[in-house]
């Protein structure tokens, strides 16, 4: 049965489309069966992987509105072992399709369950919201990854998410767990920087991942080349640091 | 009556509050009367002018869910010519509530009308999301501010917000227009940024702003300090961007 971790955050801005595209192409490279969900309606991840509207044929929204079935919705990438459900960016009254199916918290869940056991990994990349599409996929997730940019607005998110988690987990998915928190576009000699990591360090010490990825300017210039900085340049300190971290993943989730 | 103005895009993490908090001071500075709004969940304006939540009597989910007046949730603030009205850190339950009252796109219009006479500017943080809140201040509002940090993703969304716009204008705002776009955290020796105002100047020149907000290291380290960058260090880059901005703002708008 794959195991789901949700990239998720309230926070918006700090990292979690770019970590799903890239965690989810480190963790392929690693010889796992990862598929990829995006359940942002902005669907940022199909550009990253250089799909173009017309090259999409079909999203998690058919799914929802009974017009296509979960596999047909499976796109094949680049890479054997990564496969990819996209979203297409949506536009608002579709937006507002989206938000009225998954009020009901438990719809994706429901479309999930048998398709997904092919899979080692599916990795979510989330909204910045709580509710909607995030709160369905923390019904059924094995874990979340949390990121956080180095800032007070960041680090508050935290909170309201892990409270959040809490709830979830104790009234409906007692599994689930935090993967770890990530610090991404990290600028070591920042002060910002040196508040973030010091708190997280007192506050989650068991959830803050030793891991973290750097800030690097191509990663956001990539964005214009439709690819994932894994793939633009997989020297970069974010390239690399992102497949420490899928090593990581996989080491951690390989103990028999 | 106050000109009021969105501060809005729906990619997460781009500048939309601190560009709020940081340009209602900047106009209140100018000698205008300014209420500044915050309409995000995230409630994140309030850390921002040093409000603590017991300081906080009151906010718009108050007043939607009629336990308060409008009146009665205006605080006032350091700055006699600033008042401001915060949202408390939603959780999921409230989250859903807010999501509840502003599926009916008219309801903060319905709020709003007479209160905000005594103001020249009605400034109004949004959260990353096109539903909601933001639609329903779109309504009424007479112009937005589309913050834009370099990246595809982000132009991405300004399309996005302004097909959003358009639709609002056509139906029922016919006042609605673009205040600015604005290029915010830039670094301009990035190909990233070089990329993204090279797109902008060429498909929305009227729109962009010739004012750009500079990445500055302090504008986050500012928020460990419940300050905003033009308290925390007026002489800063992007203080000094964001009081040009406010002037052109209030020149704009003075115009006999
Ligand atoms: N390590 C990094 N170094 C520099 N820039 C980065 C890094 N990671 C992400 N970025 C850039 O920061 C911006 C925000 O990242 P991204 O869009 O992945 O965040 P997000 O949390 O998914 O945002 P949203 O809340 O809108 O969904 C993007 O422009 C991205 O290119
Ligand atoms: N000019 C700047 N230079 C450097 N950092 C900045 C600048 N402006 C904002 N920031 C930082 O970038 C982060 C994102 O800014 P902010 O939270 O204001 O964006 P937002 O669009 O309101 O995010 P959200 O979508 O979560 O509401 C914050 O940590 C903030 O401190
Ligand atoms: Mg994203
Ligand atoms: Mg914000």
């Amino acid at each position: 049965m794959g195991k789901i971790i949700a990239i998720t955050t309230p926070k918006g801005g700090v990292g979690k489309t770019t970590t799903a595209v890239n965690l989810a192409i480190g963790i392929a490279q690693n010889g796992k069966r990862v598929l990829l969900l995006d359940l942002d309606g902005a669907g940022q991840c199909a550009p990253t992987l250089g799909f173009k509207s017309r090259s999409i044929n079909g999203d998690i929204l058919d799914v929802l509105s009974f017009k296509k079935s979960f596999k047909s919705v499976i796109h094949k990438t680049s890479d054997k072992n990564l496969d990819f459900i996209p979203m297409r960016g949506l536009d608002y009254a579709h937006e507002l399709k989206l938000s009225k199916f998954t009020s009901d918290e438990l719809i994706i869940k429901s479309i999930l369950s048998d398709e997904i056991f092919s899979y080692n990994y599916v990795i979510v990349d989330c909204p910045p919201s709580l509710i909607g599409t995030t709160t369905n996929i923390l019904m059924t997730a094995d874990s979340t990854i949390i990121p956080v940019k180095a800032s007070r607005y960041s680090l508050n998110e935290v909170v309201r998410i892990l409270k959040h988690m809490q709830l979830v987990k104790q009234n409906y998915n007692s599994k689930l767990k935090v993967e770890g928190i990530l610090l991404t576009m990290y600028e070591a000699h920042t002060r910002a920087a040196f508040y973030t990591k010091k708190i997280l360090m007192k506050e989650f010490p068991n959830e803050l991942f030793n891991i973290v990825i750097p800030k690097n300017v191509e990663v956001a210039e990539a964005t214009f080349h439709n690819k994932p900085i894994i793939y633009y340049n997989p020297e970069a300190k974010s390239s690399i640091a992102y497949k420490n971290l899928a090593e990581e993943i996989v080491r951690r989730n390989s103990i028999p």
